[in-house]
């Protein structure tokens, strides 16, 4: 028995299983679990669908918890399918989403990693896959995706944290979201991936400052969305191409989904700006999960109305 | 295996003026274990960002001095992350 689990506070592994199986009995006609793959450590890997059996219908794939340490991000995705869960038939907005539309959550990308930040080291943030001619552990995963995968020298050595693995999607974890992403890409229209530490919602490119052709279609989606954000607690969030927002890198998972063909992806870098970095307190995660909400239920209508 | 412990570890916030005090941190970083926070490598670090870094004990000393050597501000952000680390569990079970 895992113990108990709760939106308020942050969750280990072996709750965050329980709480899968626990939406799926409570909510049967409304989410199912899915199991992807598994993990280096054999760790399963789960999405929850949240809406009909209808796959063809529009979808929004959500991922959290891509980097071990960024405890906020898994702590929302649960916050997420809570949420739409309850206020269905109740919350008109939500009712009308889940209609309409399907999420697919991944609730915990960095499996290993995240059991790994809990049991042994806070601050781990990428995988645990071994290294060939290493001592060192872990690939970051979100360098790990096929898109630029090669352009930039510093992410070579398998000891620094921003390691890219030895070939572009050799991680288990990455393989399998990005085959059940190319799997389902029909129905997919937007990608969104939560990261923390930054109060920034971002959008493609990260690996050239050159701008996507829908440019200023994300920029008004990410602009709104962050000012719809701000609105119960004031909390000041910036927009723009990663790039230039914050620097340049490559392998990233949302300009991955922009090249396979999803025109709208984002990655959101939740609460704080540094105060607590990688250490937000669990009294912040009801506050920060409810304004996120507000800005991902903005993007998700905005897909159902645009997205064709 | 014991858990890591952050005991008595900082985290430091340095705002690097120019190119010169960007070259600091970096050789710092080059002779130290510096677990960055933002941005998320030394390569990316540059004149006129905002560069948040977690130190241990022992070393924080002698990056404290160096910094302050080459007239290098910062702030503290933590002076202990173990406590950090502790109080981010600060909601009581129902």
């Amino acid at each position: 028995f895992p113990g108990r689990h709760s939106y308020a506070k942050y969750n280990n592994w072996d709750k965050i299983v329980a709480w899968t199986e626990k939406m799926v009995r409570k909510n049967p006609k409304m989410v199912s679990r899915i199991k992807i793959g598994t993990t280096a450590e054999n760790n399963p890997l789960y999405v929850l669908k949240i809406g009909e059996k209808d796959e063809r219908r529009k979808a929004i794939f959500m991922d959290c918890g891509i980097h071990a340490r960024e405890w906020i991000s898994p702590a929302f995705c649960q916050w997420f399918v809570h949420q739409a869960t309850k206020t269905y038939g109740k919350n008109k907005i939500m009712t009308k989403l889940l209609d309409r539309m399907n999420f697919y959550v991944l609730p915990v990308f960095n499996v290993d990693g995240y059991i790994w930040s809990w049991t042994q080291n806070r601050m781990w943030k990428k995988n645990r896959s071994k290294n060939q001619n290493s001592n060192c552990v872990g690939t970051d995963l979100n360098r790990n995706f096929n898109v630029s995968w090669n352009s930039f020298p510093y992410t070579k050595d398998p000891c620094e944290e921003t390691y890219r693995g030895p070939a572009p999607e050799s991680e288990k974890e990455t393989k399998a979201v990005t085959d059940f992403i190319r799997s389902h890409l029909k129905s997919i229209k937007a990608y969104i991936t939560f990261h923390s530490y930054s109060q920034m919602l971002l959008f493609p490119y990260v690996y050239t400052s050159e701008l996507p052709p829908n440019y200023e279609d994300l920029a008004k989606i990410a602009k709104v969305g962050i000012n719809v954000l701000s609105i119960p607690y004031e909390t000041n969030y910036t927009s723009g191409p990663t790039a230039s927002t914050i620097y340049p890198t490559s392998g990233s998972s949302v300009d991955w989904a922009y090249s396979l063909g999803i025109k709208h992806a984002f990655a959101f870098g939740l609460g704080d700006k540094g105060k607590f970095g990688f250490l937000l307190p669990e009294s912040q995660i009801k506050s920060t999960c409810k304004e996120t909400m507000l800005a991902v239920t903005f993007i998700a209508k905005h897909i159902l109305k645009h997205s064709s | 295996i014991a858990p890591v412990r952050f005991d008595r570890e900082k985290v430091l916030r340095v705002k690097p003026q120019d190119e010169k005090q960007a070259n600091v941190i970096k050789d710092l970083a080059k002779a130290n274990q510096l677990d960055f926070w933002y941005p998320d490598a030394t390569y990316h670090v540059a004149a006129n960002m905002t560069v948040d870094f977690r130190v241990s004990e022992k070393e924080s000393q002698l990056i404290q001095s160096a910094l302050d050597q080459n007239k290098v501000h910062y702030e503290i952000l933590m002076h202990d992350v173990q406590e950090e680390v502790k109080k981010q569990f600060d909601v009581k079970e129902d």
